[in-house]
């Protein structure tokens, strides 16, 4: 399994146009890996973004130095998806003992 | 189905055991049709509800983005509730008497099956890209409804992937094929998750469709009935003005076929879990959506064109 270790989901609040555009342009950018969870459409939608541990700092970096305001959504996406494996083999567990 | 655990997440092994277990408890009301195949070549189901030959019919789909689990969740939950209220509810009964309901649990299970074995946060199918390493097409830019246009993109390593051609995805041409052949389908629901959105045509382009005023009436009973269980909030509307501009999405495409009444719906949440939507929503979620789905399919069966 792909694993998400340290990954982070950011939730993006462009207050206009240029900052939509600035987060689109991300898109663009193939080797950060972003995986848009939202689409950058619109001023007031925000924007959510998957970004691996690895280009975390300088994606932050580069939404900070134009003024674009973020929180972190998710702040690790393995911790999450662990949890829902766990709760799947629990209730597999359980099913197998029932039967 | 009885013993069925809904608030949980299952694989597609899973999903089709339960298909199959619904069918054999009850064979004068549900029955399984298979659409064509995936890519990898897995069946793509359809249960049908239905008393009668003839009739109108309803679809819903869920799963089509892969990712998107709390859908294929609510959908098993939404086949059980069925079957389970022919007979007992006065509404949903009299629905049946008058109309078929179709419903696509896993709508892409290539793409499922590869959330469950590699990769949990894949979207799009599983088909290869001739002169692309990267794989996968997205299937709700893959429909001939401005194909290709503004929302979708040419780049087959992005999410939005829209594919060589419209209905290039098996998983669409079956449906696209089903629904082309049955001719008789008024109602269509697409659902998505994430953002508590109820959404119609169109997304690929401005214009608001004839029925506009129409479809955004039923929304607002919809998400008012939806709100009335637990006080989830949705938005609803247009999908360019509500959310964005999408091209070659499913429900633009089924409503330039004459299916008036064409809707998406984005279930939970809003965005703290995102798509990694805790399990205990499972139930809620398939509850509000259900009571959603109960206005459209009523006003569908007493508005038939």
């Amino acid at each position: 399994m792909e694993n998400y270790s340290g990954q982070q989901v950011l939730r993006i609040f462009p207050t206009d146009e240029d900052q939509v555009n600035l987060v689109r342009a991300l898109e663009d950018l193939e080797h950060l890996q972003i995986d848009f969870w939202t689409s950058p459409t619109k001023v007031l939608l925000p924007i959510d973004i998957r970004v691996s541990f690895r280009n975390l700092q300088s994606v932050k970096v580069y939404l900070e130095s134009n003024n674009i305001q973020y929180s972190i959504m998710i702040h690790d996406v393995q911790s999450l998806l662990d949890e829902e494996q766990n709760e799947m083999r629990r209730n597999r567990a359980t099913e197998n003992a029932r039967s | 189905t009885d013993s069925f655990n809904y608030a949980t997440y299952h694989t597609f092994d899973e999903i089709n055991a339960f298909i199959d277990n619904l069918v054999n408890e009850n064979p004068n009301l549900v029955s399984k049709i298979q659409i064509g195949s995936s890519y990898e070549g897995r069946p793509l189901n359809v249960l049908k509800f239905s008393t009668g030959p003839n009739r109108p019919a309803f679809w819903i789909d869920t799963g089509i983005h892969s990712r998107e689990w709390v859908t294929q969740a609510s959908g098993i939950w939404f086949a059980k509730k069925i079957a389970t209220d022919y007979g007992k509810d006065a509404s949903l009964t009299n629905t049946l008497n008058n109309i078929d309901i179709l419903l696509e649990i896993v709508t892409n299970p290539d793409g499922y099956v590869y959330t469950h074995k590699s990769d949990r946060m894949w979207r799009k199918t599983r088909s290869p890209n001739s002169g692309s390493l990267c794989v996968g097409t997205d299937p709700n830019r893959n429909w001939d409804a401005g194909f290709g246009g503004p929302g979708s993109s040419s780049n087959p390593c992005t999410e939005t992937y829209r594919g060589r051609a419209a209905h290039s995805e098996p998983e669409v041409k079956a449906i696209v094929d089903f629904v082309k052949s049955h001719g008789n389908i008024k109602g269509f629901v697409s659902i998505h998750s994430y953002s508590q959105m109820l959404l119609f045509p169109y997304g690929y382009t401005t214009a608001r469709t004839p029925d506009h005023n129409e479809l955004n009436t039923v929304s607002r009973n919809a998400v008012n009935a939806l709100a009335s269980l637990y006080g989830t909030s949705y938005t609803y509307g247009s999908i360019i003005a509500t959310i964005y501009q999408a091209s070659g999405g499913t429900i633009d495409w089924t409503y330039n076929q004459g299916i008036k009444y064409s809707y998406s719906f984005e279930l939970r949440d809003t965005g703290r879990y995102g798509f990694a939507l805790p399990a205990n929503q499972i139930i809620p979620t398939a509850e509000e959506t259900w009571l959603a789905l109960t206005k459209l399919i009523e006003h569908t069966r007493d508005n038939l064109y």
